[in-house]
C-alpha cells in the first residue's frame, strides 16, 4: 500500500539528509502510482499531490528531523479532510414518514443495502421503516426485497403490478398514505439499477423523486468501481441529486479510492459502508478509517 | 471532468489519460507508452498493441466424448452480471440450435433461483432449481443427471456472487468442479468469469484467484454499454493469458456480443 511504498522511499531519503525539491518529486511519484493502483480518479490524484507538495515544501518537512513520518502524516491529514472532517449523519427530519431513496449502477447493493438500512434505522434508530420494491425491471427484484424485508422484521411494500395501471405520482401518494396509516415513519425505495447516461431512466428517477420528496437520496456505490466513479457520480448527482453516499462491498480488498474520488470532485459526503452480504454487516462512516485503508 | 479526446491528433499525455480513465491502471498504461513511445503514430500503434494483447486463442477443449453435455460454469464477484449474462448464454447457444438446461446453482442469495427461472423462461431452456439454503452440488448434480436424460448439449451452472477473499466460498467452487467432472468427464469444459466493466484494479486481483481456484477458461466483460470502458481487462489478458469471450451490452436477452479486440481498441482511441 502506500504506507509500504512511502517507507521504502523514506529509507532511501534518510541517506540523503534532509528533504529538498527533488526528492520531494521522487516522493510524490510513487504515492501517485499507489493512488491510482488504489483506484483514485488520476486527476484527483494530481490535485490531492499539488496539496501535499505545497505543505512538504514548507518547513514542517523540510525542517523535520523525521521528514519521512511528517510526509506521511501530512498525506494522511489530507486525505482526512478531503474525506470529511466529521462522520456525517443522516437527515431524518421533517413529518413523518419520511423519505430515503436508493439509487445507482446495476449490481452495486442498493437491494441488499436497502434492507441492511432498515435493520439500522429499526434496532439502532428505533424507527418503523417500510421497505418499498421500485423495481419493475429487474426479475424477482420484488421477490428479493421481499425475503430481506422478512429477515429485517420490516414492512414491505411492492409497486410493480401498480405502476403497470398507475402513475408514479399515485403510487407513491398511495404508499404515503399507507405508511403513515400503518405508523411507517421512515419509507425507504429500492431503485432500479440504471446506467448514469441513460437519459431516459435518469428522468424516471427525476420523476420518483419529485414524488416522494425524500430527505435522503442515498447512491450506492461499489467499492471496486474504477475510474468512472467520478464521471458517475456527478451524472447521477446532476440528473437527480445525490445528498449522500453508501459505499457497498468494503468486505473485499479493494482499496476504495472511488471514496477518496468521490468527496473530492463531488463533495457528496459518505454516510455508510457495506462490510458483507448480511443484514447486519453495516457501518457508520468514519474518514480516519477509510483514509488508513486507501492507504494500505 | 473531461474523460473523452476530441480532435484527431494524440500525444503520449493525452493517451496517458485515455488509458488511465479507461482502467488500464498505472503499470500497463507505462508499460504500453513505453513499447510505443518512439512511433510516428501513437495511436494506431498503441490501438495495435493492445489488439495483440487481447487476441488469444481459446484454451484447449478438455476432451468431451461425442454426445456428452458440455458444461459451462459462471462465476464472478457479487452483483457483476452472472445470472443476467447466463440468460444471454443460454438465448445465444439455443438459437445456435442447442438444447440448453439451466442449474441454479445459487442457493444462497435471496431470490436468486426466481431471477434465474425466470431468464431461463425468457430463453425458452429447461431449469434445474432447489429449495433456498439447499447444497449447490446437489442442484449442478440434477441438472448435469437431466441433461443427460435430456439429452441437453448445454448445461450453465449460475454461481453465487462470491469474493475472492472469502477462502471458504473459493473452496466451495473446487468441490463444484469435482462434482461435475465426475459426473461428467471434463467437466466443467467452460469456466466463465465474468467481470464488471465499471470495476478497477480490484478486477485483476480476481481473476488472479478465481483462475487459480476456479480454472477459468475465459472472461465474459459485462457492462460494456456503460462509460467504463473495462481496461482491467487488457492487464487480465497481458498477465494471465485468459481470453475475452464475450461483451455484455446491456439488460436484455439479446445483449451479449461475442468479444472483438478490434472493436474495444477503436471504442477506446475513436
Ligand atoms: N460482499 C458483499 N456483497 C454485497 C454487499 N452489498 C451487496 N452485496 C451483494 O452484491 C450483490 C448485488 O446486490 P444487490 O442488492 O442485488 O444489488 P442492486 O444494486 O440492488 O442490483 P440491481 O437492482 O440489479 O441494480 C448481491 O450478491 C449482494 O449480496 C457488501 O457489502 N458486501
Ligand atoms: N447495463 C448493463 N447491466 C447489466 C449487464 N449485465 C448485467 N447487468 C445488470 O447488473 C445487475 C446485476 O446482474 P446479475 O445478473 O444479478 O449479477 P450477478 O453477478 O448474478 O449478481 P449476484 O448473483 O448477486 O452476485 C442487474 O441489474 C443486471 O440487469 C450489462 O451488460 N449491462
Ligand atoms: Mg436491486
Ligand atoms: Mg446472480
Amino acid at each position: 500500500g502506500i504506507n509500504d511504498r512511502l517507507s521504502q522511499v523514506f529509507r532511501k531519503l534518510k541517506g540523503w539528509g534532509k528533504l529538498s525539491e527533488s526528492n520531494i518529486e521522487e516522493t510524490l511519484r510513487e504515492i501517485r502510482l499507489a493512488f491510482l493502483e488504489a483506484d483514485v480518479h488520476y486527476q484527483v490524484v494530481n490535485d490531492f499531490l499539488s496539496q501535499v507538495k505545497s505543505r512538504a515544501l514548507g518547513q514542517e518537512v523540510i525542517g523535520s528531523l523525521t521528514p519521512g513520518q511528517q510526509f506521511i502524516k501530512i498525506v494522511r491529514e489530507e486525505m482526512i479532510r478531503i474525506l470529511g472532517e466529521k462522520s456525517q449523519d443522516l437527515d431524518l427530519s421533517g413529518s413523518p414518514p419520511v423519505g430515503i431513496m436508493l439509487i445507482g449502477l446495476q449490481g452495486s447493493g442498493k437491494t441488499t443495502t436497502a434492507a441492511k438500512l432498515a435493520g439500522f434505522l429499526k434496532k439502532s434508530r428505533g424507527r418503523n421503516p417500510l421497505l418499498v420494491a421500485f423495481d419493475s425491471r429487474r426479475p424477482a427484484a420484488e421477490e428479493q426485497l421481499e425475503i430481506l424485508a422478512g429477515r429485517v422484521g420490516v414492512g414491505f411494500y411492492r409497486t410493480r403490478e401498480e405502476l403497470a395501471s398507475n402513475r408514479v405520482e399515485q403510487v407513491i401518494a398511495g404508499i404515503r398514505e399507507q405508511a403513515q396509516t400503518r405508523g411507517y415513519d421512515v419509507i425507504i425505495l429500492d431503485t432500479a439499477g440504471r446506467l448514469h447516461v441513460d437519459t431516459e431512466l435518469m428522468s424516471e428517477l427525476a420523476v420518483v423523486r419529485d414524488a416522494l420528496k425524500p430527505r435522503e437520496t442515498l447512491l450506492v456505490v461499489d467499492a471496486m468501481v474504477g475510474q468512472d466513479s467520478v464521471r458517475m457520480v456527478q451524472n447521477f448527482s446532476a440528473g437527480v441529486g445525490v445528498s449522500g453516499i453508501i459505499l457497498s462491498k468494503l468486505d473485499g480488498d479493494a482499496r476504495g479510492g472511488a471514496a477518496l474520488s468521490i468527496r473530492a470532485a463531488a463533495g457528496i459526503p459518505i454516510k455508510f459502508l457495506g462490510v458483507g452480504e448480511k443484514e447486519e454487516d453495516w457501518e457508520v462512516f468514519y474518514p480516519e478509517r477509510l483514509a488508513d485503508r486507501i492507504l494500505g | 471532468f473531461r474523460s473523452e479526446k476530441e480532435g484527431a491528433t494524440y500525444d503520449l499525455k493525452s493517451l496517458e489519460e485515455i488509458l488511465l480513465q479507461a482502467d488500464f491502471g498505472p503499470r500497463t498504461t507505462a508499460q504500453l507508452l513505453a513499447q510505443v513511445g518512439g512511433s510516428r503514430d501513437l495511436a494506431a500503434d498503441l490501438k495495435n498493441q493492445i489488439i495483440r494483447i487481447l487476441t488469444l486463442p481459446p484454451p484447449p477443449a478438455p476432451a468431451r466424448e461425442e454426445g456428452d453435455t458440455r458444461v459451462i460454469f459462471l462465476v464472478g464477484v457479487n452483483g457483476v452480471g452472472k445470472t443476467t449474462t447466463i440468460g444471454k448464454l443460454a438465448y445465444r447457444y439455443r438459437q445456435q440450435g442447442e438444447k440448453v438446461i439451466l442449474a441454479a446453482g445459487d442457493t444462497y442469495r435471496a431470490a436468486a433461483s426466481d431471477q434465474l427461472q425466470i431468464w431461463a423462461e425468457r430463453a425458452g431452456v429447461d431449469i434445474i432449481t432447489h429449495n433456498p439454503g439447499g447444497d449447490p452440488a446437489a442442484v449442478i448434480f440434477d441438472a448435469l443427471k437431466a441433461a443427460r436424460a435430456r439429452k441437453a448439449g448445454v448445461m450453465i451452472a449460475d454461481t453465487a456472487g462470491r469474493l475472492h477473499t472469502r477462502a471458504q466460498l473459493m473452496d466451495e467452487l473446487k468441490k463444484l468442479r469435482r462434482i461435475a467432472g465426475r459426473e461428467v468427464p471434463g467437466a466443467p469444459h467452460e469456466v466463465f468469469l465474468v467481470l464488471d466493466a465499471t470495476l478497477g484494479q480490484n478486477s485483476l486481483v480476481q481473476a488472479r484467484v478465481f483462475l487459480e481456484v476456479a480454472g477459468v477458461t475465459g472472461v465474459i466483460l459485462a457492462k460494456l454499454d456503460g462509460t467504463a470502458k473495462g481496461g482491467m481487462a487488457v492487464a487480465v489478458a497481458d498477465e494471465l493469458k485468459i481470453p475475452i469471450r464475450y461483451a455484455g451490452m446491456g439488460e436484455r436477452l439479446e445483449d451479449l456480443a461475442e468479444f472483438s479486440p478490434e472493436e474495444f481498441a477503436r471504442a477506446l482511441i475513436p
